[in-house]
């Protein structure tokens, strides 16, 4: 049972490994990795013995080992397809961003209630109306949905998503949507994370 | 010294209050902020608890005094100037986003290096060019930056930051940014909040 910090950390290294093998290198130290993450060598080591024995010969980690380990255990070895709910701002921030497809998240159809935007295009994709969700849902593979609509909508929408059958939402709006039945919602409030760095900023400067 | 994880925890209980003064509730149980966070009781209390005695008498918690209190823990009881670097698809989205201001977090200016940019308009700011930041940091009380630049930008615009003076600095760029000498730096990866999502789902989902 690997705990969630852990889970930050690894997806984290991912990152840093998948940088090191576009450069071509092969092998990677924990202390190396530590320094580029501003981490504590023991960390490194303690995080990447949770996936087992993936070898330290007096080299440094295989890097191409240590990448298929961390996908296995993100879940990420396997593609993701993801649907966007809300056409707006964020979304269509959202709906451009390589950076999800890179790591095996792909996103599929892009809905919103607006009558406005429903049949315009968001990137390559046609805003579809939500109505027709859940149809949609029914006949494709649907894993998890991006929701970036107001917060008044948010509960509501996650609803939808939970009773057609969406395993994981991600959830932009800035109010607790609650996980239930078997869907799994994790909340993002980038609010809260300029209130985190205020904090640090506060705390960095005491004397 | 409070750690970081309670911090992210008091600017939740930060939201829900505003939420319930904004519904003209005058108190709240601490067991009732756990319900609506999906948290036990128990941590809640633990949490409040080092707000310094904000009295339970028995109806609750005062959410005007919580409310005071968590942003004198924060640092958000004070105004926050805020620029933007990088106003592309995901600088334009945030630009425009009303729940910085509401928690305190004002955006003063935005800056991009590219020709086709500055000079045209995000929101109501004016796309200024970077090479005008440090006399523009130098004439106005600048606390913080965001910054959504490429990855392969966004080390070296963050030390250009730093040798101007910003305090901290929030990064959406996929890549590790690190603190150094006086500038505090949290990185933000969307892409990793997925990745996150995903171990989750799996895990919840095993039998
Ligand atoms: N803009 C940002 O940078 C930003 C940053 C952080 C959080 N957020 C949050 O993300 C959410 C979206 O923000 P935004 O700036 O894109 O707002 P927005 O108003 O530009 O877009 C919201 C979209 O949701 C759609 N919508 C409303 N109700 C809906 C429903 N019931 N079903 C489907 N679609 C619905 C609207 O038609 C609109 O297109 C908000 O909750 C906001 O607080 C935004
Ligand atoms: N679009 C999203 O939803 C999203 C989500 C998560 C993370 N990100 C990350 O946020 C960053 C911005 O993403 P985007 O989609 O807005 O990209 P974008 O290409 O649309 O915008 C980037 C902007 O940065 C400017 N820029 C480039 N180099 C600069 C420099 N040296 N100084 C100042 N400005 C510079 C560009 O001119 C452009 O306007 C990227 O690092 C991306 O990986 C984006």
């Amino acid at each position: 049972e690997i705990p969630v910090a852990t889970v930050s950390r690894l997806a984290l290294y991912l990152r840093e490994l998948q940088q090191l093998q576009r450069g071509a290198t092969v092998h990677v130290r924990s202390q190396s990795l530590a320094e580029r993450l501003g981490l504590k060598d023991s960390q490194v080591r303690r995080d990447l013995s949770c996936l087992g024995p993936v070898g330290q010969r007096g080299v440094g980690y295989p890097i191409a080992d240590l990448i298929i380990a961390i996908e296995r255990v993100l879940g990420t070895d396997r593609a993701w397809n993801v649907i966007l709910v809300g056409a707006g701002n964020l979304g269509r921030a959202l709906s451009g961003y390589k950076g999800f497809d890179q790591q095996g998240f792909r996103l599929v159809a892009v809905f919103d209630s607006d009558p406005n935007k429903i049949g315009s295009k968001v990137e390559e994709f046609p805003v579809q109306d939500l109505d027709t969700l859940e149809f949609f849902v029914a006949n494709t593979q649907i894993d998890l949905a991006i929701l970036a609509v107001p917060a008044s909508a948010a509960r509501s929408v996650a609803s939808r998503l939970e009773a057609a059958g969406i395993a994981g939402i991600l959830n932009f709006a800035p109010i607790a949507v609650q996980s239930s039945g078997s869907t799994t919602v994790q909340d993002v409030d980038l609010a809260i994370e300029l209130q985190r760095l205020a904090f640090s900023v506060v705390r960095n400067q005491r004397p």
